[in-house]
């Protein structure tokens, strides 16, 4: 069980603090709107009100014994970034921002945090993959242009034979996991003959994977 | 190939429209901002300054030959709402929306639209899980609160062998596929020998892979 401190209650900063609650662990919120604070006293840990461009507000809070402290204050960077500062004068020493802009993400580099996320842009990037991939139902990087994706067999496909299917990828691409109902099949067989509704694990480098992707419309 | 439009070109908008150009696509950008369409006409295959709560401005650009067309505006929820109407009485089959509340997503579910987006609270809930389990590096569900998931070799369990790994794990989770290097090794035997820096993809329910996940820190 860790400890967070999340500053700053947008949408971002709230669903990322209700979800560390959700996987057991104790979160403090910090905000320096009323209102977001009164939404959210009885679902977090612990909740102050406090404006984090001030040193002595956010020394009182003492974030650090914390696992990791989340600064999640967008529009207004010029708070984000003083609260970065007085967060690292305070030797917190795991740090993520949500950046705006690429000159926020910039001088934050400068700063030196652990981690910044842009979720606009890395949510418009997952979106294209899924408007330009449907039938790729989630997918995980492996680095190198190697991936592993999760397909799921339509009618078309049904009956045909794992070697069959990855025939034209055959040295390239891998069927690892098949998923039936409710049941894990690990390293099936190439004889293994998928039915409509299975879900299909492939890993392989991203070409081939895209090439036999378009069989799966 | 597909023909795509993207309207509203904010952060989460004009990265989609640049991925979906990245990856071969045609991609018509909107927005009434014209410093914004300047930026971005030489990118897109076609960029047009059009306010789109005005359905005659939208129906000059004819987007009913898109694959898709993506409602990226943010905080003028009116707009998006008029527009996403517009789009509909247009004849458009696919349309996706960012939406920027939960009154904003019961609004468009009313109106029918085929995906609707929420990025800062996806990525609150992606960034909660890097956090708490940060030796996962990526995963994806497989539904039934199973998983397959990417963790890196620590020095500490390098030199283990797979098998002796998953013992007590071993009814419920599998190790289906190794990364070394550059090189996929998928389905590697029980007494395969993970290496340090290896990448072990693992399959199996939630709980027994939450277990397992503790000693790859
Ligand atoms: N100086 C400050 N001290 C404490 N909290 C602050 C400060 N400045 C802003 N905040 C809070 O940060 C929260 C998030 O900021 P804001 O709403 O500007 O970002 P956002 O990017 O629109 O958020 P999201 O996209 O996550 O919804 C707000 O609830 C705001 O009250
Ligand atoms: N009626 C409209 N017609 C065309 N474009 C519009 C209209 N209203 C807003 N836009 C455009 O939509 C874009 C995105 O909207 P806005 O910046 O409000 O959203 P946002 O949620 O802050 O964006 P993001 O978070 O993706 O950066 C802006 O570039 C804006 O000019």
């Amino acid at each position: 069980m860790a400890q967070y401190a999340v500053i700053g209650l947008g949408r971002f900063g709230t669903t990322l603090a209700l979800q560390l609650v959700k996987m057991g662990h104790d979160v403090v919120g910090i905000d320096s709107d009323r209102r977001v604070i009164e939404m959210l006293s009885d679902s977090l840990t612990y909740t102050a009100i406090a404006d984090v461009t001030d040193d002595h507000a956010l020394r009182e809070l003492n974030p650090i014994d914390y696992d990791a402290v989340i600064v999640a204050i967008g529009e207004n960077m010029q708070a984000s970034l003083i609260c970065v500062v007085h967060l690292k004068n305070m030797g917190i020493e795991n740090i993520w921002v949500k950046a705006t802009t690429q000159a926020h993400h910039l001088i934050l580099s400068r700063l030196g945090v652990n981690r910044i996320i842009h979720p606009e842009e890395e949510m418009g990037t997952r979106t294209a993959q899924a408007l330009a991939y449907p039938m790729i139902r989630e997918y995980m990087a492996l680095g190198n242009r190697q991936y592993v994706v999760e397909v799921k067999v339509t009618a078309g496909l049904a009956g045909t034979a794992l070697a069959e299917l990855l025939e034209s990828v055959k040295d390239d691409v891998f069927g690892i996991l098949v998923k039936r109902r409710e049941q894990l099949i690990p390293c099936p067989a190439a004889q293994f003959v998928i039915e409509a509704n299975d879900t299909v694990v492939l890993a392989g480098n991203r070409t081939s994977l895209m090439k036999l992707a378009a069989r799966f419309v």
